[in-house]
Order: C-alpha cells, then sequence, then structure tokens
C-alpha cells in the first residue's frame, strides 16, 4: 500500500539523516 | 529453501539507479519492492540505508525533495 511505501520512506530517511 | 525473487537488492543494483540519475529515498524503495525482493519492509530499510551509507552518494535538492545521485 502507498501508506505502507510511505513509512519505509520515512524510516529510511530517519537511519540516513542520523548519519549525517 | 529457495526463496523467489526477480529483484535483487543489492549495492551494485543502487549504484546503477543512482548513476543514471538521482533519486529521492521512495524512490529507491518502488524500484526495491518487497513482493519484487522477497525481503520485508524492515529488512528492505535497512538493508537499503547499509547500501546507502556504503554508497555515501551525492545529494541534492529537487523541488524540496531530496536526491541521491553517483557519478561514474
Amino acid at each position: 500500500s502507498s501508506s505502507e511505501a510511505d513509512e519505509m520512506a520515512a524510516a529510511l530517511d530517519a537511519e540516513l539523516n542520523d548519519f549525517i | 529453501t529457495h526463496i523467489h525473487s526477480d529483484v535483487q537488492l543489492t549495492e551494485e543494483a543502487v549504484r546503477r539507479y543512482l548513476i543514471r540519475k538521482p533519486m529521492t529515498t521512495k524512490d529507491l524503495l518502488k524500484k526495491f519492492q518487497t513482493k519484487r525482493t522477497g525481503l520485508s519492509s524492515e529488512q528492505t530499510v535497512n538493508v537499503l540505508a547499509q547500501i546507502l551509507k556504503r554508497l555515501n552518494p551525492e545529494r541534492k535538492n529537487v523541488n524540496d525533495k531530496m536526491h541521491f545521485y553517483l557519478t561514474e
């Protein structure tokens, strides 16, 4: 579903923001 | 056991996409949908995060969205 895709993108963005 | 997948989430696959054009995390997730790779959502996020950290791609904002890209 698109909401699952949104959640995954948010989780991935959060992981990568920690890395910056 | 054999896990059916017609798409593999690998560093090389991600590298090829990012060389072709800048992509957001959402664009990349669309390329590696769980139903294609056989991975769970959590695995997909974790593996993609590790790959992006290793590749350390360039970043730029397009239409207010962060895009990753690589040059050859």
